[in-house]
């Protein structure tokens, strides 16, 4: 598993060994982005390899905006969506159905904001006897083609996942409010929101750090970080590796093989309850060295990552081969396939699904229930980046997931 | 009196600002209206998610998060009210079914008369244009009902995907968009409308 990671590697990771038994109650979104699309015959690939007696597994496919069928464009990238249904789809095995939220016109702010229309209509998709009619989602049949253009048609899946993200500079700070306000209302809802963290240490996504002035730039020297990951109201993740000649017994280390995993503090969200105590601990006892005029210093600003998973050497099937894939894209599907289990394991007892899990994850009630991480950095803009420290540290967060104790914490 | 509402200092790095927009093209203006008890977002949120609350688990509907989060009629009706005194006919104004945003598909002369902004084509070194403006003032009657307009000094138009591949001998080479290894390609806001801005 140090040169390859493979379901069976992730499982031995974090103890993963469940078998769903609230499929029909129960539902994992994954988000992707047109033309970026998964390939139904890589999909069959990794099954027939990957899942015993599965040749065929496939997602739902909600499409938002423009009813394109977008599951085969040739000659468009699948990398990403490859990557994220192989592994969030297999781990929480083939009996729990996945969906895909593909925003069809691109990955824009429009987009975005269309999509999270769909789910908080005060009109139409307000009235309770529209969302009753839709109670039996999210299994409406093999890839299906779902509109949520009708607002409040389509219910949000209980976890979803996303591998995407920008920086914080290159949106507006009224829009960045707004738009992690959207998902302050999934939370309130009962979804549990996941973002990756970046792949680019602590200068966000891009490797562009930020001139003095706060733009973006090859040359500066500001740390950057990403958005939507600094959003109080998101669950970050970022990426850990096995060090070479290792085994999944032994601690994960911060990945920094391709990639580094982001991390940091966020220059426009203000530092929430639930995190203070694990950041300022991190902060008294390992005290960066940078100067505050490349950092966010002040102790008083939203820090991530809250949590991460492996994020190297990932085995994905693409173009009808096997590649190697690394990053934070990685590590979201998969702590969104754990939490998946999860509320399958709750609603099998008459229990909610989790919804935002931060203020739980971050409290003294989940002690022990990660992998605490102590190797490695977040190397970004000509430093070294943070460090990984005993505790939450902005590198990989709390740590990576024990299953069996999250498992009994939530059951609690 | 106008009120600057958002600013940039520089377009992020890879883009530059190029030209001028026909005055005649179309740029689909959004006002995201300013929602009522947004402040209370962390209280809300702590309520059904902190453990030891007593009302753990116990989320909202989505017609209660609507009805919570939704703009006021106040809101609504001072922009709807400033976009028709500004020449903008009622039938062009569509309010968005969540309520939460107003959409006018205006002119660049339009949208530059309604923002004091200076609407220009970006353009990404690889090629991908983007329509933006350094900033944009509203009256200061209106200011305080939206939360930003789009499409402004946002550059949202390449969503990163963080992933990547190894130089491993299966290695898979994402195309080199020249926006570093983590960019999706992505669709301009003003799309579909090609025609216009080749005038």
């Amino acid at each position: 598993c140090d040169k390859k990671i493979t379901p069976a590697c992730l499982r031995a990771l974090y103890d993963i060994h469940y078998e769903p038994v609230s499929t029909s109650k129960n539902s994992y979104g994954i988000m992707e982005y047109t033309p970026e699309t998964y390939v139904q015959s890589d999909m069959d690939l990794f099954a027939k390899t990957y899942i015993s007696g599965v040749d065929h597994f496939t997602p739902n496919v909600v499409s938002i905006e423009r009813n394109v069928n977008q599951t085969q464009h040739k000659g468009f990238p699948h990398v990403e969506a490859n990557l994220d249904l192989q592994y969030g789809m297999t781990l929480v095995t083939s009996k729990q159905k996945v969906t895909i939220y593909q925003l069809e016109t691109g990955a824009s702010i429009n987009d975005f904001f269309d999509a999270v229309d769909g789910f908080f209509c005060t009109s139409k998709g307000a009235d309770p006897d529209i969302l009753a009619r839709d109670a039996t989602y999210p299994d409406p049949g093999p890839s299906e083609y779902r509109k949520l253009r009708n607002c409040g048609t389509v219910k949000p899946a209980n976890v979803i996942s996303t591998s995407y993200g920008l920086s914080e500079a290159h949106i507006s700070l009224r829009t960045a409010a707004r738009q992690c306000a959207e998902y302050g209302k999934l939370g309130l809802m009962g979804v549990t929101v996941l973002y990756s963290s970046g792949d680019n240490g602590v200068a966000g996504v891009g490797k562009a750090c930020l001139l003095a002035t706060g733009s973006p730039t090859s040359s500066g020297k500001v740390f950057n970080p990403t958005f939507p990951s600094t959003c109080p109201y998101i669950t970050s993740v970022g990426a850990t590796q096995i060090d070479h000649d290792s085994s999944v017994f032994e601690p994960e280390s911060a990945c920094e093989r391709v990639i580094y995993s982001s991390g940091g503090f966020s220059n426009y969200f203000a530092m929430p309850e639930y995190q203070k105590d694990a950041v300022q601990r991190y902060l008294k006892n390992y005290p960066p060295s940078y100067p505050a005029s490349i950092w966010n210093s002040t102790g008083k600003s939203r820090a991530f990552p809250d949590l991460s998973a492996n994020g190297a050497n990932y085995v994905v099937a693409i173009d009808g081969k096997f590649n190697l894939v690394y990053g934070t894209s990685a590590s979201s599907p998969v702590i969104g396939a754990i939490l998946t289990m999860i509320n399958d394991a709750r609603l099998a007892v008459g229990k909610k699904p989790i919804g935002f899990i931060n203020p739980a994850i971050y409290s003294s009630a989940f002690s022990g229930a990660f992998n605490d991480i102590t190797k490695g950095s977040n190397p970004g803009c000509g430093t070294l980046g943070f460090n990984s420290t005993p505790g939450w540290d902005p590198v990989t967060g709390l740590g990576t997931p024990n299953f069996p104790k999250l498992l009994k914490h939530w059951l609690e | 009196p106008y009120v600057l509402h958002e600013k940039r200092s520089s377009a992020p790095y890879g883009w530059s600002r190029a030209r001028k927009l026909s005055s005649t093209a179309i740029i689909p203006l959004r006002f995201a209206i300013a929602q009522s008890n947004i402040d209370k977002m962390d209280e809300y949120l702590y309520d059904v998610s902190v453990p030891m609350s007593p009302n753990y688990g116990n989320h909202w509907t989505a017609a209660e998060v609507a009805a919570k989060f939704a703009p006021s009629h106040d809101s609504i009706d001072t922009i709807h009210s400033w976009l028709m005194h500004s020449g903008i006919q009622p039938e062009r104004i569509k309010l968005t079914q969540s309520k939460g945003w107003i959409k006018v598909d205006a002119t660049v002369e339009e949208a530059e008369s309604l923002l004091q902004a200076d609407f220009r084509v970006y353009t990404h070194e690889t090629g991908k244009e983007h329509v933006a403006c350094e900033s944009y003032r509203l009256p200061a009657h209106i200011a305080p009902h939206v939360d930003f307009v789009i499409p402004t000094v946002n550059f949202d138009a390449n969503l990163a995907k963080p992933s990547d591949t190894t130089s491993d001998p299966t290695l898979y080479e994402l195309p080199d968009d020249g926006n570093g290894p983590k960019i999706v390609g992505t669709v301009d806001p003003i799309v579909g409308l090609a025609g216009e801005l080749k005038d």
